[in-house]
């Protein structure tokens, strides 16, 4: 059971530190009891943009959600799941960052689906399909905006 | 296993809405209110959440879609997979997995697969969609499923439930 | 006492009415308990795009941001403070909204100051003033991106 | 009155900046983490702001500048004011209220004023600020700061507390 864990915190520890890098800074995963696991949490200690390693709660609002998103991602390398559903996770993100995120979702979608709701540019015009929702007369309808090519 | 499509019917402000989800990175948009996060609603719905309170509702009974003074008798919702790689262990290529929850009460679940062009349905029980969704890495404290506002959870959570994550995992 | 505050609560729903109007919906306030005000509190009823009345918890993050934003102005409409500072106010609002949340802050402050962080295009081509922050070896800087005629 | 300009000094990311504030509206942009929040912090922690929590910070002396491993020996934030209408009980025309954090714990707010080029300043009482500023509408329950992320917290909150904005104008 030990040894199951640590394998998959050793790499996800790594998927992490590689996507934190990739979006311009020093992150790490640490266990608070290494020798038995199961006896403590997870840490994430992250330095976005090459500052010093601070706490998690001295982050910005965006820096929080793009260390959120580096984590997700580092699973989802390691397992991806079928699908993932993302509600406006951008919404803090100044554009560099929305944009980066954006291609890290589009990377992502080779093994998983994923389903973005967004209002922002830089996310919306990486996707493969586009579907625009609006109401009428208080009902919700769905219409396809892009659609890939094989959906035709 | 991939996710193929998400039948709306009567759940909140859809009346009856059909989703083709493709391979690959899906964008929805739309306008303030117009009811893009009540398809999130919906899929957590069909994944097992037991609390409206999750769902953005009082009660299971907001969930119906109220139009014109007038609520439905029914809100249901339908995941269907492509499953030609039998994850999930019913023999078909195209499954749904379905909720309902009724006007008076009856909150339900269902599986659907088909016999040639002919659409058959039973009810399971709920320990069963869960077994069904857990196989697949869906549903339970997984991140699969960000809701608006909660992208920055995961660092705020403690520092105990984050390795929990991990251990679903193993 | 009774009366001042009556006096007060009906400015203000009459502002917050106006308001609600001009961003698209029915919005009012409500006293639980008109006879004596300060034994209840203020309800605020509001239905964005003229959808039916409803409570407050079923709008989404967006009708609950324009919602809370018509109720700050209906207040800086009868009592204008003297500056007002806005942080991301914009995050959850569509393109449309965004904008015009923008005109609104531009019509308000013509009576007070407004300081506006945001990262959203709509709003910011609004302003008369418009500072940038960057950070350089951990430590912010600010520059004058573009200054209102009378600043040279 | 109006705000004319905005001091930071060793607050937070802030070394020695200063910010003239004009009429109208002005927006200020920057990259995620850059500190366009900290300015915010800077203009709550002058208003009187009790708890270091609510200025994103776990004690006072997280308040002070950390550059190159050493933290400076005090943070101080001063908010200028246009003071031509004298709604500020002091002869001048340019009246500074400011706020001052030392490592050793010491938290002080002064009055700063000008006789022709001299500066001159005097501690003052919290008290007496928190009176300053509430003449003004400013401080205390007011809405006009809104932090990121709360701008929903108008309609989240108590119908008491939100009549209790109104008593505030009363
Ligand atoms: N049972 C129901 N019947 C009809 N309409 C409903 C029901 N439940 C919720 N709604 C409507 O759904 C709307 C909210 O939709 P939703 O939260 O999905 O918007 P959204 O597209 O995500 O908007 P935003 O961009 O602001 O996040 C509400 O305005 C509400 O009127
Ligand atoms: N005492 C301090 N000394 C030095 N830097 C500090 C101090 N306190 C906070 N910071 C830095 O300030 C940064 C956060 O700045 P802030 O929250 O203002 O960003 P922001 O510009 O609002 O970003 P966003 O667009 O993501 O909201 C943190 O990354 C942190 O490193
Ligand atoms: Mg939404
Ligand atoms: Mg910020």
């Amino acid at each position: 059971k030990k040894e199951v864990f640590m394998e998959i915190f050793k790499k996800v520890s790594k998927n992490f530190q590689e996507i934190y890098r990739s979006i311009g800074g020093r992150g790490r995963l640490r266990l608070e009891n290494p020798e038995d696991p199961f006896q403590g949490g997870l840490l994430i200690d992250a330095s976005p943009q090459n500052k010093k390693l601070q706490s998690l709660d001295m982050m910005s609002g965006g820096e929080k959600s793009l260390t959120a998103l580096a984590f997700l991602f580092a699973i989802q390398r390691l397992t991806p799941a079928p699908f993932y559903v993302l509600d406006e996770v951008d919404a803090t993100l100044d554009a560099k960052n929305a944009s980066l995120i954006g291609d890290m979702i589009k990377n992502a979608s080779r093994d998983s689906q994923f389903i973005v709701i967004s209002h922002r540019e830089q996310m919306i015009s990486k996707a493969d399909t586009l579907y625009g929702v609006y109401m009428e007369n208080g009902i919700s309808k769905v219409v396809g905006i892009k659609l890939d090519s094989e959906e035709g | 296993v991939s996710l193929s499509e998400i039948h709306l019917k009567n759940f909140k402000s859809f009346k009856d809405t059909k989703l083709k989800i493709p391979l690959g990175f899906t964008a929805i948009v739309g306008p303030n209110g117009s009811g893009k996060s009540n398809i999130v609603d919906g899929i957590c719905f069909v994944l097992g959440k037991t609390s409206p309170r999750s769902l953005r509702a009082d009660r299971f009974k907001d969930l119906i879609t109220y139009y014109r003074g007038k609520r439905a008798e029914y809100a249901e919702v339908t995941l269907f997979f492509d499953n030609r790689d039998r994850r999930i262990p019913v023999d078909g290529d195209r499954v749904g997995i379905s909720r309902k929850v009724k006007l008076k009460g009856e909150n339900n679940y269902y599986l659907i697969w088909y016999q040639g062009e002919v659409e058959r349905r039973r009810k399971i029980r709920k320990s069963e969609v869960i077994d069904i969704f857990s196989r697949l890495s869906l549903g339970g404290e997984r991140l699969n499923i960000i809701l608006q506002g909660d992208v920055t959870k995961i660092v705020e959570m403690s520092p105990k439930e984050r390795r929990k994550l991990l251990d679903e995992i193993s």
